[in-house]
Formats: structure tokens, sequence, C-alpha cells
């Protein structure tokens, strides 16, 4: 079972067309792993990128050190799979 | 669970249990419901689709896929409450019976079912196929940019550890190839609509270009009609477009394809999802959400019956 603990998701809010470049580029670099659950499209759209603990750091420099704007959308997304599954059981107990 | 109407609709099941609700179904409903196998998966799992038709000979069909991104669990569990409701509401509901007077109806309940269980055995947010690719450790390709629309183009990878990655070549995926002669050989669709879960949406061809489709005026409407019908239930907002400006442009999608071969009514739903949960949309959840779906699905049911071409 993969262990999510620590991996957050990241709203990505790129204001124009040069940070929506930036974006795609950081979604080609297969080293940090990361899972693009809305993909980067236009200026003001928001991107939503679920981002492994070990990379956090990586990311985030590099969209604070370009100027775009993000928000932790989700904490820990282990704790939400471990609610979930937690849901699951007590429904097949019920 | 050991019929239909004990079922717990509200939860999330893992795959052999959805597969014998759809039996029970069956079971229940033979006058109306039979269950066919359009083909298996990557890993000798079968596709069940679920045929709902009041009989004649090759008529005039809408076709539902839903999960071909495995992990967005909501969208199996609304199909599959979305099956009982029809089956239970025929007879009852007259929309439902003029539809099915009319036309038939195919639901693939669980598009990518290897999926679906490697999401709930070993990786909760997997969205991709589980076929191997040959000289590289990374698996999958991701369905919904393998068809044969655009194929490998802009919003697609190359790459085979991408999460978008659009695999060898267009249909390279059992799941897809299936889908695709099942299509081909039934001749009479008439209406394509592939059920997602993300960030609320109701879009309609094209995705892997901007340019804008010959029936665009009329899609438009239909799509603002059922979206409207959704918000009605409990307020749930959707935006509506075509995909390449609505979300973003990607190729080799479903909906593209289906567009192209010829079936005017081709619309992809992302359900209820805000982000906030990501895919772990929380199971007192799932009900509204196939409700309110149920509400956007009948109405593009009545204008695709109400406008044969």
């Amino acid at each position: 079972l993969e262990n999510f603990a620590g991996d957050q998701v990241l709203r990505v809010e790129p204001c124009n067309e040069e940070q929506v470049r930036l974006l795609k580029e950081l979604r080609a670099l297969e080293p940090l792993q990361l899972d693009f659950w809305r993909f980067p499209s236009y200026p003001n759209e928001p991107a939503d990128v679920q981002v492994p603990f070990a990379c956090l750091q990586d990311v985030k420099v590099f969209l604070e050190s370009r100027g775009i704007k993000y928000c932790v959308m989700i904490e820990d997304i282990q704790a939400a799979v471990d609610e979930e599954r937690r849901e699951m059981y007590l429904n097949q107990r019920r | 669970e050991r019929g239909s109407s004990s079922f717990n609709y509200g939860a999330y099941h893992p795959l052999e249990t959805i597969y014998q609700e759809m039996d029970n179904i069956v079971a229940e409903y033979p006058k109306i419901v039979s269950k066919l196998q359009i083909g298996e998966s990557y890993e000798k799992r079968p596709l069940y689709v679920l045929k709902f038709s009041t009989g004649g000979k090759n008529r005039p069909a809408i076709w539902i896929d839903a999960g071909i991104h495995a992990r967005e669990w909501v969208t199996q569990a609304t199909a599959l409450w979305t099956a009982k409701k029809i089956a239970s509401d025929y007879e009852y509901d007259p929309s439902v019976n003029s539809l099915l007077n009319t036309m038939d109806l195919f639901l693939l309940v669980v598009a990518n079912p290897d999926g679906y269980v490697f999401s709930h055995t070993e990786n909760r947010m997997w969205r991709k196929t589980r076929s191997k690719t040959p000289g590289s450790p990374c698996v999958g390709v991701d369905p919904n940019r393998n068809w044969d629309a655009g194929f490998g183009g802009p919003g697609a990878s190359s790459n085979p550890c991408s999460d978008s990655y659009h695999g060898p070549s267009a249909d390279s995926e059992v799941e897809v190839r299936s889908v695709v002669d099942f299509i081909k050989s039934h001749g009479n669709v008439k209406a394509f609509i592939s059920i997602h879960s993300y960030s609320q949406l109701l879009m309609f061809p094209y995705g892997y270009t901007c340019d804008n489709i010959r029936d665009r005026a009329e899609l438009d409407n239909v799509a603002r009609t059922a979206a409207n019908a959704l918000t009605s239930l409990y307020g749930t907002q959707y935006k509506v477009g075509p995909i390449c400006s609505v979300i973003y442009q990607a190729s080799g999608g479903s909906i593209d394809w289906s567009y192209n071969y010829g079936i005017k009514y081709s619309f992809a739903f992302e359900l209820r999802d805000t982000g906030r949960h990501g895919f772990l949309l929380p199971a007192d959840q799932i009900i509204p959400t196939a409700r309110e779906t149920w509400m956007g699905l009948k109405s593009i049911f009545e204008h695709v019956r109400d406008h044969p071409y």
C-alpha cells in the first residue's frame, strides 16, 4: 500500500501566460513525481497538484521564487485516505 | 447485501461487490435490464455493460461510461445508483418510459476495472490503466488520452511515467478498444456520455483543439439546460462549455472521438468535487451527487429522444 503521509495538494493560480508555461515545465519534471489533479491551462484558472512530502520544499520554492500564487488545499492526503477507510469499515460493519 | 433493495448505495464498494450488485439489478428487473460483456481489461477482468431495453431490434441508443479514471470513485458509485434508478423508475416515471420505449441505453459502470482495483488495494490515487510499457519501469496509460482523436497532441504526455501518458498508439488500451469496437459494431448510438468527477463541469467537444464544433450552439444549449436541472436540486454550480475552453486542451479524449465518429450528442460530466476533498468525496455525498446528476442526465436523454438525427 502506498503511503501518502505528508503529501499535500496545492491549488496554484497562475496569473499570466508565462506562469502557465512555468507550471507546464514543472509538470514535465519527472523526478518530482507530481500528480496534477487539474492541469495548468489558462491564466487565472487554478491548477491542483498533489506533491509528495519529499518534494514539498522544492515545489514551494519553485512557485514562490517565480511569484506564482498558491495555497494548500489538502494538508495531508493520508489523513483523508484514513478517514475514507474508516468510513468504509463502518459501512461494512453496518 | 443480497439484493438491490438492501444494497447500501451510499457507500464505496470494491469491484466484486459492484459486479454482484449489477447481477442483482439484472435479476430483479429482467424484463428491461441485461448484462453484456464487451471485453476484458489488461489484467483480464470482465468489462460489463448493463443494457436497458424494452425490446426492438438495434434501436437508437445512448452510451454512458463511468470511472475511466479509476480513483474518481463517486463516478462508479453514481453509475450504479443510476442503474438502479432507471430500472426501478421504469413504469413509474413517464420520462423513463418514453425513453426506453424509443431507445436503448448502455451503461458501463466501471470503465477501468484494473485501475479501480489498484486504487482499492495499492494506490488510492491511481488514475491510469495497468498495462505495461516495454522499456519503461512505469505502468499504465491515461485511458482518456488514448482515443483516436488528435492522439498524441497537446494536453497529453509522451512520458510513460506521467499520469496523462497517452500510450504507444491510439486505442492501445484494451479498455478503450473494447468500447470503440462495441460502439462501431452497434452502429446506431446517438449519444455518448462519459462520467468523471472533479470540479463540476459539463463539457462537449473539442478538447484536442480549441476550434468550435459544427453543433456548438445546440450542444451548448442542451448542456446548459442539463446543468440547470442538476443545479435545481441542491444548488451545485456547474461550468458548461467545450473541453478546451472550460478546462484545458487535452487530446485523445473519448467524447472527441465519439463526436468525430458521428455521435452528435457527446458530453462529459465532471461531478461534484471542489477539490477540497480531492477524489475522496465523503460517502455521505454519494447519493446527493447521484441524485443531482440524474437530473442532468435525464434532461440530456429527453433532448436526444426528441431530436432524432
